[in-house]
C-alpha cells in the first residue's frame, strides 16, 4: 500500500519560485489531498515537483526543483513543496538508475562531458525525458553496478565513475541513532517506509503535520528515523502485515560520549548527558536495575544501548524523555522521573569576580552568563536604558562593560544585545568574600500589602466531589 | 502533594507542556507574570511554543469549557540570579483576577519568615496513593529557622532557602508539584514566602522539606517586571 507521495520529499510552508518564469506549470483545482497531485505528477516525465496549497486544495505541477537554475526557495504558508526524490536525493538508492541529481564531476575529480556533445568523446546516448541525460550531471543509462557515471572532458579519460554514495553508506548511525537524518527509506527485510505524514495503512502517534509534537527528530517523508528511543532507526512499513520495522545502516563506530557532555552532579537540558548515581526517582522509590526485567519488562537492555550508561539502576534518559528516569522497584508505578537530580545552570564559564554586590566593579567583562553580548550603556537600541553614563555617572558605565549601577544584590549586569531579555546578569562570580547574611538583617520589615483569598465555603469543593 | 487534602489556592497556576501534559506549578504574581522554578525548564532559552499556564480551575486536567478556566500561552521565560532557581514566565496577555484567580504577594525584600509561621503548600503533583490524585491538593506546614534545619540537613541549606518542619506522617511536595507556592499567612494575608524546588525525597518522614527563599529575589522580580 504504497503512496505516491513516497517518491517525493516535502519542504513545508515553502514555495519554490522561478525567476524567469513568473508563474510556472499548470494549476490542478479540487485536489483532496497531496497525494492526489503526487499521482498527478509522478508518471509525468517533465513533472519535477509540485506545490499543494492547503486552503484552495489546489496543486502546482512544476517542472523544476530548487537545484534547477533560477529558481529559489520562499517561505510562504499555507504552501507545501513536493520534490520528487530522484531529483534532490544526494545519495542513490540501488544502481542509481533513476538518480537525477546535479552531480557533474567524477570520482577523480574530472569535470563531466555534456551528454549533448561528442567531443572530446564521442558516444551513442540522445538525451530524452526517458533516460533523463540532462546537461552533464553523472547518470547510469545503462544500468552499470558502479552508480551513475559520465564521459569526461579528458580526452584521455573516455568515462569514469562519479562515485556518489549510496544512501545506505552516505550517512552512518551514531549511538542509538536519534539523530539519524540520511534519506534511507527501507527496512532490514526491503519493505518501503510508509510516510510519516500519512495514517495509512498504519495508524500511528507521531503525526508531524498537526502538532508539532516532535518538531527536532525530522519525521518528514518516508525516511528511517528513531523517534522514540528504540535502539536503531526504524519505520512504519508499507505492508499492512507488517506495522513498524528497523532498518539496516551502517554504525558511525564505537560511541563516543564526549566527557563534556556528560554530567555527574545535575542534569543539562533533558539530561540524555547525565551519568551520576541518582537511584531513586523523585518520590524516593528505588530505581530497577536496568539489565533487570523485574518487576518491570522493557527493551532498554544496556547491551542494546551502549552509549547511555544503562549501568546498575542509575537515573538515565535513553529515549529523550523530558529527563532522566527509571523504571521503579515498586509494581505498580512502571516508570518515573528523576527531577531531585539538580539541573545545570546555562551559564557560561565566569571570567571575573566581584566584591560586595559589584557595584565597585570597573572590570571590561561585557557579556552576560548566558555569553549574550551587552549593550553598550550609551545606545538606545535594543533596549532603552534607564541608567546612562549621564544619568549615572558614579557608577562609571563605560561601553558595554558589566556595571552595577542600581546596587543589584544579584551583581553586576548590562543590557543584552538580545531584544528579547531586555537585562541580565553578567559572566562573572562573587569573589571569594562571604556574602552579607540575610538571617540576621538589621531589622524585620513588615507588611504593607498582600494577597487576598476568599476562603470561600465548601460549596465549589464539595461540588467537585 | 503527598498527606495533603484538597484545597483552594487561587494563585497557583498549572503549567502544561506541548503536549498539553501538566508538568509543574507557578504562583501568580502580576496578572501577566507567573513566578516558577528553573527545574521546571530543561533550558533558559528552551522553545516555549505550545507551553500554557492553566487557573481558575481545581482540576488537572480540566474539560474545555469548565467554568472559571483561563489558558494562557507562555510569552517569555526570564531565568533569575544563578543561585535563585527561579524562572518568571510573563504571559501572552493579563489573566482575569476573580474568585477563582487572585495575586498572591510578594514579600518585602530579604523579609525572614519567622520560625512557627503557618505556611500552606499547594499543587497537582505526585500524591504517592495518598490523595485524590487530578484535583488540587493543599498542605499545612511550619516554618523552621535555617539553623535549625541544617543540623538535620548537615549544613546544605544555603540562606538562599528555607524549611518547614518534617513531620512523622509524610505530608510535602512531589514531583509535578515543582515551581508552586509555599504561601505563609501573615497579617491576615497570604504571602508567598516559598517555591516548591525538588527535595532527594518527596515529603521523607522526620526530614524537613528545602523550598527556595523568594525575598532574596524580590529585587530581581520587581527589575523584571519594571524592565
Amino acid at each position: 500500500q504504497r503512496s505516491p507521495l513516497n517518491d517525493f520529499e516535502v519542504l513545508r510552508g515553502t514555495e519554490l519560485q522561478h525567476l524567469l518564469h513568473g508563474v510556472a506549470g499548470s494549476l490542478q483545482k479540487d485536489m483532496v489531498d497531496a497525494e492526489e497531485c503526487a499521482k498527478r505528477c509522478g508518471p509525468l516525465l517533465d513533472c519535477r515537483a509540485f506545490h499543494y496549497n492547503m486552503s484552495s486544495l489546489s496543486c502546482q505541477l512544476l517542472p523544476w526543483t530548487q537545484n534547477s537554475p533560477h529558481t529559489r526557495l520562499l517561505h510562504s504558508v499555507g504552501c507545501d513543496l513536493f520534490q520528487k526524490k530522484d531529483y534532490v536525493r544526494t545519495c542513490i538508492m540501488d544502481k542509481g538508475v533513476r538518480y537525477r541529481g546535479t552531480v557533474a564531476k567524477t570520482v577523480g575529480g574530472l569535470l563531466c562531458q555534456s551528454w549533448t556533445h561528442r567531443f572530446p568523446n564521442d558516444h551513442k546516448y540522445k538525451p530524452t525525458l526517458q533516460n533523463g541525460l540532462e546537461e552533464n550531471f553523472c547518470r547510469n543509462p545503462d544500468g552499470d553496478p558502479r552508480g551513475p557515471w559520465c564521459y569526461t572532458t579528458d580526452p584521455t579519460v573516455r568515462f569514469q565513475s562519479c562515485g556518489i554514495k549510496s544512501c545506505r553508506e552516505a550517512a552512518c548511525v551514531w549511538c542509538n541513532g536519534e539523530d539519524y537524518r540520511g534519506s534511507v527509506d527501507h527496512t532490514e527485510s526491503g519493505r518501503e517506509c510508509q510516510r510519516w505524514d500519512l495514517q495509512h495503512p498504519h495508524v500511528h502517534p507521531f503525526k508531524p503535520v498537526l502538532s508539532p509534537r516532535f518538531p527536532d527528530k525530522d519525521l518528514n517523508n518516508n525516511y528511517c528515523r528513531n523517534p522514540d528511543g528504540s535502539e536503531r532507526p526504524w519505520c512504519y512499513t508499507t505492508d499492512p502485515k507488517l506495522k513498524r520495522e528497523f532498518c539496516s545502516l551502517p554504525s558511525c563506530g564505537s560511541e563516543v560520549q564526549t566527557h563534556q557532555d556528560a554530567t555527574f552532579h545535575c542534569f543539562r537540558g533533558k539530561g540524555e548527558g547525565y551519568r551520576g548515581v541518582a537511584n531513586t526517582t523523585s518520590a524516593g522509590v528505588p530505581c530497577q536495575r536496568w539489565d533487570s526485567q523485574s518487576p518491570h519488562q522493557h527493551n532498554f537492555r544496556p547491551e542494546k544501548y551502549t552509549c547511555k550508561d544503562l549501568r546498575e539502576n542509575f537515573c538515565r534518559n535513553p529515549d529523550g524523555s523530558e529527563a532522566p528516569w527509571c523504571f521503579t522497584s515498586r509494581p505498580g508505578m512502571r516508570v518515573a522521573f528523576c527531577y531531585q537530580i539538580p539541573r545545570c545552570t546555562d551559564d557560561v564559564q565566569t571570567v571575573d569576580c566581584y566584591h560586595g554586590s559589584g557595584e565597585q566593579y570597573r572590570g571590561s567583562v561585557n557579556k552576560t552568563r548566558m555569553g549574550v553580548p551587552c549593550q553598550r550603556w550609551s545606545a538606545e537600541i535594543p533596549h532603552k536604558p534607564r541608567f546612562t553614563p549621564t544619568s549615572a555617572p558614579h557608577a562609571q558605565l563605560k561601553e558595554n562593560f558589566c556595571r552595577n549601577p542600581d546596587g543589584d544584590s544579584h551583581g553586576p549586569w548590562c543590557y543584552t544585545t538580545d531584544p528579547g531579555i531586555s537585562f541580565d546578569y553578567c559572566a562573572l562570580h562573587r569573589c571569594n568574600d562571604p556574602p552579607v547574611s540575610i538571617l540576621d538583617p538589621p531589622d524585620q520589615v513588615q507588611f504593607e500589602k498582600c494577597g487576598k483569598r476568599v476562603n470561600r465555603p465548601d460549596q465549589w469543593l464539595s461540588k467537585l466531589r | 502533594i503527598v498527606g495533603g487534602h484538597p484545597g483552594n489556592s487561587p494563585w497557583t497556576v498549572s503549567l502544561h507542556n506541548r503536549q498539553g501534559q501538566h508538568f509543574c506549578s507557578g504562583s501568580l504574581v502580576k496578572e501577566q507574570w507567573v513566578l516558577t522554578a528553573r527545574q521546571c525548564f530543561s533550558s533558559c532559552r528552551a522553545p516555549l511554543t505550545g507551553y500554557e499556564v492553566w487557573l481558575g480551575t481545581l482540576l488537572q486536567n480540566p474539560q474545555p469549557g469548565e467554568p472559571g478556566l483561563q489558558h494562557v500561552q507562555v510569552a517569555q521565560m526570564f531565568c533569575g540570579p544563578s543561585d535563585s532557581q527561579l524562572v518568571l514566565l510573563k504571559l501572552e496577555r493579563p489573566v482575569t483576577l476573580n474568585q477563582r484567580v487572585a495575586l498572591i504577594c510578594l514579600p518585602p525584600e530579604r523579609y525572614v519568615v519567622p520560625p512557627a509561621t503557618m505556611c500552606e503548600i499547594a499543587g497537582w503533583g505526585e500524591t504517592n496513593g495518598t490523595r485524590h490524585d487530578r484535583i488540587l491538593n493543599v498542605a499545612l506546614l511550619n516554618v523552621i529557622s535555617n539553623q535549625e534545619c541544617n543540623i538535620k540537613h548537615r549544613g546544605r541549606v544555603r540562606e538562599t532557602e528555607m524549611c518547614t518542619r518534617g513531620l512523622m506522617a509524610p505530608v510535602g511536595a512531589c514531583e509535578g508539584d515543582y515551581g508552586g507556592p509555599l504561601a505563609c499567612f501573615t497579617h491576615d494575608c497570604w504571602v508567598l514566602e516559598g517555591i516548591i524546588i525538588p527535595n532527594r525525597v518527596c515529603a521523607r518522614p522526620g526530614w524537613p522539606a528545602i523550598f527556595l527563599r523568594v525575598s532574596v529575589f524580590v529585587d530581581w522580580i520587581h527589575k523584571v517586571i519594571q524592565l
